[in-house]
């Protein structure tokens, strides 16, 4: 039961022995380290209600979750953590519901921190839709500051419960300070970054100092009445619901160095090479 | 360009915001992937034609490139059916850049060879049972990945040569150890 600690030349990340969830992060070059936990849970989506005015429903318009906190998912009686290692890459492999499942891998040499998150199909049988988000809890000192992008290139600050054009009210406390992610997010303290690439556009936000949490997946049941005329409820190839996967790269380091690491890696990412593959027999001496 | 016109065809359509926020109906969602996958099918002839042309000339007529757009899931059947097969990698960045690969294999162990004879390290890695319980998945026969890092050019591309092997090999195995 002894923790787990996977590290290259660059980052080291520490798991707690008994749940093999993340423990803490730390980047060996400038010596940046957070306590870093991560969790799933899921947000029951609003199934609307019955006043002309507030008919409003979670759906593909609209995120309206019905509760003001997440949901846990039930603790799993078995659980089934692998540690995977070798010289090239290492891999924690983890089981947080028999319908959501992450590999965090480490390369040899690589600066990041790679998370292949999977999930669904998400069950619908309690006639609940629900909104699947992943939570990082950091303990940075952040004061609801954190940052997002506009398509990989403008930074845009984001101050919790405030708008800089009006004056913040709402009665949608959670809804209200999501915002569209779509290549990267990150908070810092004053010395320290954390930054979260994700390899698709996702919305997000940081409802506590400290945090961030982005949306993975979303199955509803509800129209939400403004436009599309269905639920966001796609059954996928066998009917059953759909099984999304998808990565994040997580970054830990100084200000001043975090700028180009996101920067590079974004360039890496949505520029990434591309395979081809044939039969041919041909040896490389004859290729050549 | 009339390959390529299907696929900007295709790109155009999906400018309609409903593409790019998801708030389409599902039959139309399905259009949009139908027609972006059709394009992206016409474009693979393309880079077909180029190789054809890039490549050495070969004493039979040269293979078709494969291309695997399911490898997320570890599924590619360019890998997974043939003992023997060749990777080109193209770079579309101004610099060189280093790529982790990860191929769905059914062999244990295997040569990877550069462009340059060099040969490749590389580690071979169970695929999770939660990769095989995704039902797109089915009718792969991969057990393993195969991962190895490859260097390529600036707008450029290396082929890799990559055999099945039953005798010494680069390629490591993985130590698995179940935590709980």
């Amino acid at each position: 039961n002894a923790d787990i600690v996977i590290k290259n030349q660059h980052l080291s990340l520490m798991f707690d022995g008994n749940s093999g969830q993340l423990k803490s992060m730390k980047n060996l070059n400038s010596g940046a380290s957070i306590p870093l936990q991560q969790t799933f849970q899921f947000y029951i989506g609003h199934p609307g209600n019955t006043t002309v005015f507030e008919y409003q429903a979670s759906g593909a318009y609209v995120f309206r979750p019905l509760t003001s906190a997440p949901a846990d998912f039930q603790p799993l009686l078995k659980k089934r953590t692998f540690h995977v290692q070798g010289q090239l890459v290492q891999e924690i492999r983890q089981w947080f519901s028999p319908w959501v499942s992450q590999v965090v891998r480490l390369y040899d040499q690589a600066n990041y921190a790679e998370l292949e998150w999977t999930v669904g199909p998400i069950p619908v049988s309690d006639g609940l839709g629900k909104e699947v988000i992943t939570k990082y809890s950091t303990g940075l000192q952040t004061n609801g500051v954190f940052y997002t992008d506009a398509n990989g290139r403008e930074i845009l600050k984001r101050t919790r419960n405030h708008r800089d054009t009006w004056k913040f009210k709402t009665s949608e406390p959670i809804a209200a300070n999501y915002y569209p992610i779509n290549s990267r997010v990150y908070i810092k303290d004053s010395n320290s970054q954390f930054t979260v690439m994700t390899d698709r556009s996702q919305g997000g936000t940081s409802l506590q100092d400290g945090n961030l949490e982005v949306m993975l997946h979303r199955r509803l049941l509800y129209d939400d009445n403004l436009g599309v005329g269905e639920a966001l409820n796609e059954t996928g190839a066998d009917g059953k619901g759909l099984i999304a996967r998808g990565k994040h790269f997580l970054f830990l380091d100084t200000v001043q160095n975090s700028g180009a690491l996101h920067r590079d890696m974004g360039l890496r990412l949505y520029m990434a090479p591309s395979l081809s593959f044939t039969n041919s027999q041909m040896k490389q001496q004859e290729w050549s | 360009s009339l390959n390529i016109q299907v696929l900007k065809e295709a790109m155009g359509v999906a400018q309609h915001h409903d593409a790019v926020s998801g708030t389409e109906k599902q039959a139309v969602a399905n259009d949009y992937a139908k027609r972006l996958a059709r394009g992206t099918l016409e474009c693979q002839k393309v880079v077909n034609d180029a190789y054809k042309k890039l490549f050495p000339k070969q004493k039979e007529v040269p293979p078709d490139q494969m291309f695997c757009s399911l490898l997320n899931i570890s599924m590619c059947q360019a890998t997974e059916n043939n003992k023997q097969f060749t990777m080109t990698v193209y770079n579309p960045i101004g610099r060189s850049v280093g790529h982790w690969i990860r191929l769905p294999v059914i062999g244990k162990s295997y040569v990877i060879t550069d462009p340059n004879g060099k040969s490749v390290p590389s580690q071979v890695l169970p695929i999770s049972n939660e990769t095989k319980k995704i039902p797109e998945r089915k009718g792969s026969l991969a057990e393993n990945e195969l991962v190895f890092w490859v260097m390529v050019p600036p707008l450029g591309f290396n082929t890799f040569f990559i055999k099945q092997s039953s005798g010494p090999s680069k390629t490591q195995k993985s130590v698995v150890r179940q935590l709980d």
